[in-house]
């Protein structure tokens, strides 16, 4: 078949299939990071919204820092992150959206202080997954109450067996993700496109 | 005066100092990251301990992740963040250690996946700030349980006014700051050596 790109071999060399649902990735991504690697996929996600006229990128910690961080340094824009906790400085006015997980079944706040997004940028969202959506629509939802404009989301690993993927795209917001994964069943990690 | 660095220059232009003893620069490196600070930040602590071996950088979410990737990028070594709280994937043999929060009068713990760090590794410890020192202490001991060397510690900033700074030298082990700060009262940020 199509020749893997680097981020689909690390997957299957160094992935570690937890459930039918759940894919761990802490050798390079969650705990463990790969800084070369990360570079890849920033300069990935730059080339992929090279003519979006981005200038914020917005994602939430902690995965999302690393890739993000890489994004910002190819595309020339800071980086913002949210907050899912109060920090010792995080004691602005702040622009906060909830975030269900179906997984703790619980809602939770995140946060951006609205002084580090205006109604002037143009954002993009990244984030290490996409899985149920909840952190992703979060993040355009803060966007969307800046009065700012969402330019598309960028994903690392999309499971396209769950629903966030399409929750975003029904919206009509581009969602660029560099890994689909179509299935995780029977401890075998299957791209998108492949049979 | 002596000229100011880079990272000299925004903390004073960009910093708001909160107290006497709390500094906000929530708008390049806590917050909202500057990219291309932060490849500075990371080529100046890869300068500092090129000769020193590292093998592996270790640092703690979520500040700590933007500082240390891009030291990784530039020593070609892989970043750990350790956790302060379980995660979907944390599962695994863990290195914790507890370290106590003056500020909130709790202790947590911190934890990294044994996995990732081994007694052949020789460990670079980086942090944003260096205040009480609690958190690179508790990341140094980590180094120790693994039987790993600690190469050194890097901060991007540290309070000299705190005691963070002496806890860690006069354990013999060498602290990088790439800015050091001896007053941030009256509202003046000073730094040391200025008068
Ligand atoms: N490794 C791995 N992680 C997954 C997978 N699916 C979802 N996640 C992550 O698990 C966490 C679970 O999020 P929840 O808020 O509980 O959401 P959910 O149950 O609705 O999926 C999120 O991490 P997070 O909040 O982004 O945490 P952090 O890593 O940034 O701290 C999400 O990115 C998967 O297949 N593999
Ligand atoms: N902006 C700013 N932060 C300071 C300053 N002094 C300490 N901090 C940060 O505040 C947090 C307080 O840590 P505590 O564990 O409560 O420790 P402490 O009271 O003993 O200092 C830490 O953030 P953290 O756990 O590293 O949080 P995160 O940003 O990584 O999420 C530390 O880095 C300061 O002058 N300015």
């Amino acid at each position: 078949g199509k020749s893997m790109n680097l981020l689909q071999q690390k997957i299957i060399t160094e992935g570690q299939v937890l459930s039918d649902s759940i894919l761990k990735v802490d050798s390079f991504l969650n705990h463990q990071i790969d800084p070369q690697l990360m570079k890849y996929i920033g300069e990935e996600f730059a080339g992929l919204f090279a003519e979006a006229g981005i200038t914020k990128i917005l994602t939430i910690e902690s995965s999302g820092i690393a890739p993000s961080v890489m994004a910002g340094l190819s595309l020339g824009v800071p980086v913002v992150f949210a907050r899912k906790r109060k920090s010792l400085t995080l004691v602005d006015q702040l622009y906060s959206s909830k975030v269900y997980s179906f997984t703790k079944n619980e809602t939770n706040e995140i946060s951006i202080a609205n002084s580090y997004i205006t109604s002037d940028d143009v954002v993009l969202v990244i984030d290490d997954f996409l899985a149920n959506g909840q952190a992703a629509l979060g993040l355009i939802d803060i966007v969307e109450q800046a009065g700012a404009t969402a330019a598309g989301v960028g994903i690392v690993i999309e499971k396209g067996f769950q629903n966030g993927g399409n929750l975003i795209r029904e919206r009509g917001i581009r969602v660029e993700s560099l890994a689909i994964i179509d299935s995780l069943s029977d401890g075998i990690v299957t791209f998108k496109g492949e049979n």
